[in-house]
């Protein structure tokens, strides 16, 4: 029996929204330390990985492990019936063939129930290594995601260089070229403005645009992005939750 | 012009 109950809805919608348009189908495993899950866009080239800390719930019990088969616009448009304060939780028996989500208002005594048919998804899963990265950045999300927005609308590709004391971002399209360059500040006031950078060798990658604009839709669930940086392997992306953490690994573009 | 890699070529199937 999985029982995971969110304080506010608003919290599943935020990370199902931040990953809804990459994907679309999704197994979600269910254990007693937490929900994860992992999938990969239809192009090979974005993998998202989702932990849920059982801290992230007001209350969770999972019994047995169980995997969940969403497709996530279908989800999606169950959550859109939940209004964001509501409490949310979603109940599963030990083999299910549906998963039953519950929206309660405690103020007007609102309850809604919605159930959604479960699927058999057969994905591969990708074992990640932990790796050592070349460059850590920490910035405010929104930064990031302007500097996506903005450099997407030139070209195809971005360009990240990152040495000792600039992050450099190009974007060379037909129509003309653009950069953002932006460096290390410590924000003492605003800790979340700040921009951290740690660096052990300088990076020069090259990244699709879309598969960034997909990624910077993940920015509503974090204020703060952390982006790692090699040469040798796919970036990551990754935005915290109060437990757990949205992640996004972006095979880069090379010179054939 | 550069090529797009794909996950597979770094990542391994489980």
């Amino acid at each position: 029996m999985l029982e995971a109950k969110f304080a506010e809805a608003s919290l599943f919608k935020r990370i199902i929204d931040g990953f809804k348009d990459c994907v679309s189908l999704v197994n979600f495993q269910c254990k007693e330390d937490g929900i994860i899950a992992q999938a990969v866009d239809d192009s090979r080239v974005l993998l998202v990985s989702l932990e849920i800390g059982v801290e992230a719930f007001q209350e969770y019990r999972c019994d047995h492990p169980v995997t969940l088969g969403m497709d996530l616009g279908s989800l999606s448009k169950i959550l859109r019936c939940g209004n964001n304060s509501d409490t949310l939780t979603l109940i599963a028996d030990d083999k299910p063939d549906s998963i039953l989500l519950l929206f309660e208002d405690t103020q007007r005594e609102r309850i809604a129930e919605y159930s959604l048919k479960l699927m058999d998804i057969d994905a591969d899963f990708l074992k990640i290594e932990d790796l050592q990265y070349d460059t850590t950045l920490m910035m405010p999300s929104t930064e990031f995601s302007k500097v996506v927005k903005d450099l997407s609308q030139l070209t195809d590709s971005i360009n990240i260089m990152v040495t000792k004391e600039t992050i450099k971002f190009v974007a060379e399209g037909e129509i003309g070229t653009g950069s953002v360059i932006l460096k290390p500040v410590m924000d003492m006031e605003k800790p979340a403005e700040s921009i951290k950078l740690e660096m052990d060798q300088p990076v020069d990658l090259t990244f699709g645009a879309k598969y960034l604009l997909d990624i910077v839709k993940g920015s509503a669930l974090s204020d703060r992005i952390g982006i790692r940086l090699s040469s040798e392997a796919p970036a990551l992306f990754q935005f915290d939750l109060s437990s757990g953490f949205l992640q996004f690994f972006l095979a880069p573009k090379f010179n054939d | 012009n550069k090529d797009q890699t794909k996950l597979v070529q770094y990542y391994v199937k489980t």
